[in-house]
Order: structure tokens, then C-alpha cells, then sequence
């Protein structure tokens, strides 16, 4: 598996979930995210921006993330909530 | 599940900008709000919104350049990451108001990597004031990434992808073809130049601070297109080839030279660049290109470019005789290679070489004579072709040989063609005549 460090591991969540691809942490339960759902929200978010969907934070994603960009979510709170609804 | 769209009911939006960014040396207020003023113009180009600017607290879209935390859930974290965001149409008070991070370095007309282009991302987050949501789609100017300059604001056309989605939230503006896709010849005439912004054409009509052409000391004079244009503050005539005054009244630099600062009161020194014929306008210590009328992207750029002293430049002309560039600054004169751009070796030399020449001249130009013209206070001297050497009876003055005055003669902006001028007749076109400016042609 290519070697993510923890601040990248975190810094790609919390982007995750700013920007709508990961349902924000839960500050009561605490909420963690499944591997599956990173994973998930990883390729969602490559596709979005155009990348190859490797489901993996690789360079190239990681540079995306880094990217000047609009506050707003890509992934809107109705959009997410639908989705998982339907899942 | 469709997502409910957010729309505006009305069709009549205010705007303001609220607050401005904090550190505007390059942004000055005026452009802040020109560019949010085409920003929102691309999108009512299209659909059938109307965008007004408003001075009072009740706008629907108020515009900020905040930084950081700004109590609105979406804090802004510094230069880069998120540069921006706006607010849905809806219920809530804040609906449609548009927050940029001032701490991000706003540009306009500025290359990619000296900032980040506040038209562009103007454009984008208008088009959440207005309720689209981001798209993944390449060509629209609703992806989430920044993705660098779009070009001229009075040129730009939206990405057929963003017509589509505004279409469908408002329909189609009355006179634009929806049928219109790229590839397709336009059906529609080009778009018309547009105007100022409202609040400046009073300045234009007025026009009281406009200098007397007979008895004025010029700033600048250049060979440009074949035509002679003398330029004083904020003001231009122009002659044609065959030395006709286009009008009595001088032209704005800014509503002609675009991309100027609206601060900038005056030039030093004007030409045309040889090879291919860009100008070159300098003040202080910067200068800007023109393609034509327009300024190029980058600009102002430092005179040290050009291997110029730290002072300025007093004159710049292109000599006839081996299309070297010249530029002088007080007692001093150096010779550049603008096809090879670069300085000449052994600049600069003494400015008592041309002989007959003051020092501290106002500019210089080369005319179709051949002749090279130089300037200074009300006086002109004449170099012939690859002299060093004024010629005989020379200084003569300016106004009467080059700007039709009498001697004696003086006119101020408000004055009507006195009988005076006898050899100036003015026909008056008012069938030309537009927004008020009176257009009129002179023959001599």
C-alpha cells in the first residue's frame, strides 16, 4: 500500500468532509469513517476533479486538495444525505 | 432524489461592495467594482436578470473581502485553500452575498503566478449568488478549482455548460440564441464595447480638468499607427498622417488606452516598439505593452526590464535611421535593441551629442518626414533623418505647428471653435453623436 503519513491521512478527511465527500465526524459519538467509506469518498472525489479513481491519496489527489478553490461543498448536504438514504 | 434548486423569484438584484481589499495597490476601489460589475454582467447577459449597484445596506448581494473566521460558517484559512464562497438564493438574510479571502493576492490582468484573478473567481461565485452549484464538468466556470485567468472581462463568454444550467434555472434572455453552441457561428453581432461603469461618465462629460492644448507643456508625444498623439494628464489629441487634429477636444487615456490604472494621472513617455508594433507606455518606474489598444497581461512590469536607470525615462523614440530604440533622462541617453531586446554596450552617453537638444526633454517621436521631433516645454526642435544635429530655426512652438492654434490663442474645454481658428473648419456629426459625447471630425 503506498505510505500515507497521519497528517496526510487527516488532512485528506477533514478535506473530505469540508468539502461534502464524507459525512462530517459526529462530535458526540465521535464518529469514525470506515476504510470504505475514505475509500468511497476518495474515488468521489477524484472523479469530481477530473483524476484517475484509484480510491488511494496519492500525489496527484493530494495535490487537488491543495488546489485554490471555492468554500463551497462539491457534494451538497441534500445530494449526501439522499445518497446515503438510498443506501 | 432531485436537489431542490435555489433561485431568486425576483429579477431585479442589487449589489454592493461592501468592504474592500485591505492592501488595493493594484486593485484600486474603482476596478474592485468594474470587475464585480462584469462579473455579474456575464451572467445577466444571458438570462433574464438585472443587476444594479446600490450605496445603501439593503443589497441583495453584498460583497466582502474578509479574512479568516468571519462568523458566517465558512472561515477562510489563510493565502490559498479556499479563496472564496457566496451564498444560495433563499430565505435566508444572507442569501446571495459573495465573501472573498483577503488574504489571497487579488490580480487583474496579471499573470497567473503573481496572483489569483478576482474576475474569474467573480464570475464563479456569482454563479452561486445566484444558485448554481459546482459541477465537475472541464469547461465550466463552476468547478470548484481555481483555474487561473479567464482574459478580458468585456470579452469573456460563459462556457456553454454554465449557459445551460443558468437556462434552466431563470430561461433565456430576450435577443440570445440558446441554440448557440461552440463550434457554431454566432448569430448575433459581436457585443457591444461596453461602457464605463455609470458612475464615470460624469467625470467623462464634464471633463473640467481637461488642458488647454495652446498653451499646454506635454507629458508625452509618440509616432503611433503613422498618427501623432500628444498626451497630457489624463488627456490625448490625436493627429493623423496628414496632420490633421482628429478633434479639438482631447481624449481620455482611459477610455481609449485600456487597462491604464484609473489612477494614473499622467505618462512620461510613449512608443510604439518596433518589430511588432506594441506600445510601450512608461511612467515612474513601470511601463505597460499594448496589442493595439489594449494592455497585455503582465503589466506593469519595472523600466529595469530594459537595463533603465532607477529615475524613469523623460523620452523614448525609435530612430528612423537604424530603428534603434532611444531613451533619454535628463542629461543622459541610451540606445536599445528592441529586436533583440537588450540594452546596447556603452549606455548611456552624454545627451549634449545631440547637438542643439535641452536637456530634461518632455518626449520624443520620429515623424513620416524622417525626421526625428523632440519636445520640450511649448517648443519643438526637429533632428532631420540620421542627424545628430537640430536643424536650423528650430525651436518653433508646438501649439501652432502641430495642434492648430494661433499664436495667442487659447481654448478652454468648454469653449466652442473661435473664429480665431481660421484654419480649422469643424463639421459637426450628430448623427455620430452617442451617450452625449459629441463626436465631431476636423479638416484643415
Amino acid at each position: 500500500a503506498p505510505s500515507q503519513s497521519t497528517e496526510q491521512l487527516d488532512m485528506g478527511v477533514d478535506w473530505l468532509s469540508k468539502f461534502g465527500y464524507l459525512p462530517p465526524p459526529d462530535p458526540v459519538t465521535g464518529q469514525l469513517q470506515t476504510k470504505e467509506a475514505l475509500t468511497k469518498a476518495i474515488k468521489a472525489m477524484q472523479k469530481f476533479g477530473g483524476l484517475k479513481e484509484t480510491g488511494v491519496l496519492d500525489q496527484a489527489t493530494l495535490g487537488l486538495m491543495k488546489t485554490p478553490r471555492c468554500s463551497l461543498p462539491d457534494v451538497s448536504e441534500v445530494e449526501a444525505t439522499a445518497a446515503r438514504r438510498k443506501r | 432524489s432531485p436537489v431542490p434548486q435555489n433561485k431568486w423569484k425576483k429579477r431585479h438584484l442589487s449589489w454592493r461592495v461592501r468592504t474592500f481589499p485591505k492592501d488595493s495597490a493594484l486593485l484600486g476601489r474603482d476596478t474592485v467594482r468594474a470587475l464585480m460589475y462584469y462579473a455579474l454582467k456575464v451572467w445577466s447577459d444571458i438570462a433574464p436578470l438585472n443587476f444594479h449597484e446600490v450605496a445603501g445596506s439593503d443589497a441583495d448581494i453584498q460583497i466582502d473581502f474578509t479574512k479568516a473566521d468571519h462568523n458566517d460558517g465558512y472561515p477562510f484559512d489563510g493565502p490559498g485553500g479556499t479563496v472564496a464562497h457566496a451564498f444560495f438564493p433563499g430565505e435566508r438574510f444572507t442569501a446571495g452575498d459573495t465573501h472573498f479571502d483577503d488574504d489571497e493576492a487579488w490580480t487583474f490582468r496579471s499573470p497567473d503566478s503573481h496572483g489569483m484573478d478576482l474576475f474569474a473567481v467573480a464570475v464563479h461565485e456569482f454563479g452561486h449568488a445566484i444558485g448554481l452549484v459546482h459541477t465537475s464538468a472541464i469547461e465550466s466556470i463552476m468547478r470548484p478549482y481555481y483555474q487561473g485567468p479567464v482574459g478580458d472581462p468585456l470579452k469573456y463568454d460563459l462556457p456553454y455548460e454554465d449557459k445551460v444550467r443558468v437556462w434552466q434555472l431563470y430561461g433565456v434572455r430576450d435577443s440570445v440564441s440558446h441554440t448557440h453552441q461552440p463550434g457554431n457561428p454566432s448569430q448575433t453581432a459581436e457585443p457591444p464595447v461596453l461602457l464605463d461603469l455609470p458612475e464615470n461618465r460624469s467625470t467623462v462629460l464634464l471633463a473640467r480638468d481637461a488642458p488647454d492644448r495652446c498653451t499646454s507643456h506635454f507629458d508625452a508625444v509618440a509616432q503611433i499607427r503613422g498618427e501623432a498623439f500628444f498626451f497630457k494628464g489624463k488627456y490625448f489629441w490625436r493627429l493623423t498622417r496628414e496632420k490633421h487634429l482628429v478633434s479639438l477636444r482631447p481624449a481620455q487615456i482611459h477610455r481609449f488606452w485600456r487597462g491604464l490604472p484609473n489612477n494614473l494621472d499622467s505618462v512620461d513617455a510613449v512608443y510604439e516598439r518596433p518589430g511588432d508594433h506594441k506600445i510601450v507606455f512608461f511612467k515612474g518606474l513601470k511601463y505597460w505593452v499594448f496589442k493595439d489598444n489594449i494592455v497585455e497581461e503582465g503589466y506593469p512590469r519595472p523600466i529595469s526590464d530594459f537595463g533603465l536607470p532607477s529615475e524613469g525615462v523623460d523620452a523614448a523614440f525609435v530612430w528612423l535611421h537604424n530603428d534603434k530604440t532611444y531613451f533619454f533622462k535628463d542629461n543622459h541617453y541610451w540606445r536599445y535593441d528592441d529586436h533583440l531586446r537588450r540594452m546596447d554596450l556603452g549606455y548611456p552617453k552624454d545627451s549634449t551629442l545631440w547637438k542643439g537638444l535641452p536637456p530634461q526633454l518632455d518626449d520624443a517621436m520620429r515623424w513620416s518626414d524622417g525626421s526625428s521631433y523632440f519636445f520640450k516645454g511649448k517648443e519643438y526642435w526637429r533632428v532631420p533623418g540620421s542627424d545628430m544635429e537640430v536643424e536650423a530655426g528650430y525651436p518653433r512652438l508646438i501649439a501652432k505647428d502641430w495642434l492648430l492654434c494661433t499664436e495667442m490663442q487659447s481654448d478652454s474645454p468648454d469653449t466652442e471653435p473661435k473664429s480665431t481658428e481660421t484654419r480649422v473648419n469643424v463639421h459637426h456629426h450628430p448623427d455620430h453623436a452617442e451617450n452625449g459625447y459629441e463626436v465631431c471630425s476636423c479638416t484643415s
